[in-house]
């Protein structure tokens, strides 16, 4: 919140657009901007009416550079657009930068993502330090309902819930690298970086970065789901493979391979596969390994084939981790189960767990 | 060894930065002793905010992540 929890004193705001953007039609401005509020509105008590003439507590508008209040833009990129928090005169007013490309899908930057954000802060939110927030001060493209449970529970300690609101599943908060329940969905490397993913999130490992950086999963690929199953790198053709549900990705660095999402059944999984839990590229053998609850396959990279005589059972073939995988990973002879909170190092060659440590110790924690 | 005009540069972008969104009082040249401490202050408390590794220093993270597009409202609301 700003300072005093600035907020404006009845739960009627008004709101009129001075000006429109030529980057999109006046109708997906008006849509943009309605649907921004209506972000807001969903959880609170807050209604909004437009006015065409006069004044209104929150005046929208398009400028460049200097556009009347002394907070210049700064062209392309960068700031992109700025509100003030409730109050009289430019209390509320929400400025975008029209040096930007205003679009309303992915491609930067989505009117709608930027609106919605600003009217958090002229309806009196301040920026919030958790990266799946939409009060998060940096810009990333999401999907579906912006609002995470931090920016709920911040307009609501303003203005309260709203009293006829239709339960929708707010988005959880980034999960905490050093929670000792932490498990990850998926490990891979990727061109010498580690990629971890969990929930809407990857955190991205790397020698020379001492912090492991946290960021959405859509604000780096938005064609991928939200929730990733399994990943490998596959080192000898420098490809990232990347499944959720039935699908899978191919990634070339940070780049998408063309021809993709495919089915997981290409590679020779019987239809009764829905999902892969874990996959790990054995660079020695040019093996990859895919498991799915109890059991797990083998695929020869190099013939593009599945191994014969597989499925087998997780259990018999690699004693001491148990008989589920949610993640795996293989380092010099290592292959590193994760289930749960649980990270087991298992020596590929002499077939036993050799070390029992915390998931998260791969984040420093 | 002297600084680059690069380095130069992004110490500039970066004061920009901390004078935009972490109320770093403007003004402070030719007191060297005085920005110095504060301009590390104010790094350390976008390092903090943006749960970066908190060094004081202009490092590539904290660079790249000021790189990044934004909205225009301070993160430290009193400044706003």
């Amino acid at each position: 919140h700003f300072p005093n929890d600035l907020k404006w004193k009845t739960t009627e705001v008004t709101f009129r657009i001075l000006n429109y953007t030529p980057d999109l039609s006046k109708a997906d401005v008006d849509r943009a901007v309605r649907n921004g509020l209506n972000v807001w509105s969903s959880v609170t008590p807050l209604k909004f009416k437009k006015l065409y003439e006069g004044n209104a507590d929150i005046m929208i508008s398009f400028g460049a550079r200097e556009h009347g209040d002394f907070n210049p833009f700064d062209g392309p990129e960068g700031l992109l657009a700025h509100a003030y928090p409730p109050g009289n005169g430019i209390g509320g007013d929400t400025h975008f930068d029209e040096d930007e490309t205003w679009t309303k899908d992915f491609n930067a930057f989505n009117l709608f993502l930027v609106a919605a954000h600003e009217f958090g802060h002229a309806l009196g939110m301040a920026h919030s330090s958790d990266p799946g927030s939409l009060m998060y001060p940096v810009y990333s493209y999401r999907k579906g309902y912006p609002l995470s449970e931090d920016d709920i529970k911040g307009i609501q300690s303003l203005y309260g819930e709203n009293p006829n609101h239709r339960r929708i599943k707010p988005k959880p908060d980034a999960p905490s690298k050093c929670d000792p329940e932490l498990s990850f969905d998926a490990v891979t490397e990727l061109r010498g970086e580690t990629i971890i993913f969990k929930d809407r999130f990857y955190w991205r490992l790397h020698l020379q970065m001492p912090e492991p950086e946290q960021t959405l999963i859509k604000s780096t690929w938005p064609e991928i789901p939200n929730k990733v199953d399994a990943a490998y790198e596959n080192p000898e053709k420098d490809v990232v493979i990347i499944f959720s549900g039935i699908k899978m990705w191919a990634l070339n660095g940070y780049n998408l391979v063309d021809g993709y999402p495919k089915y997981i059944h290409k590679l020779g999984l019987p239809k009764t596969v829905r999902k892969i839990d874990a996959a790990v590229n054995i660079r020695d053998t040019g093996k990859t390994l895919l498991f799915v609850e109890e059991e797990y396959w083998s695929y020869d990279e190099r013939t593009g084939t599945m191994d014969s005589e597989y499925p087998r059972s997780i259990k018999e073939d690699f004693p001491g981790i148990g008989d589920e995988v949610d993640a795996a990973a293989y380092h010099f002879g290592y292959l590193y189960f994760y289930h749960e909170h649980i990270q087991f190092e298992y020596s590929y060659n002499s077939r036993k767990v050799m070390r029992i440590m915390r998931a998260n110790s791969i984040l420093n924690c | 060894k002297p600084i680059s005009s690069e380095e130069k540069d992004e110490v500039l972008f970066a004061e920009k930065y901390l004078r935009r969104y972490y109320g770093m009082p403007a003004g402070l040249q030719g007191k060297e002793k005085t920005s110095d401490v504060m301009y590390k202050k104010k790094i350390q408390e976008m390092q903090e905010f943006f749960k970066l590794n908190v060094t004081g220093k202009l490092d590539d993270d904290t660079l790249e992540l000021m790189e990044m597009a934004r909205c225009g409202v301070p993160d430290v609301a009193e400044y706003n």
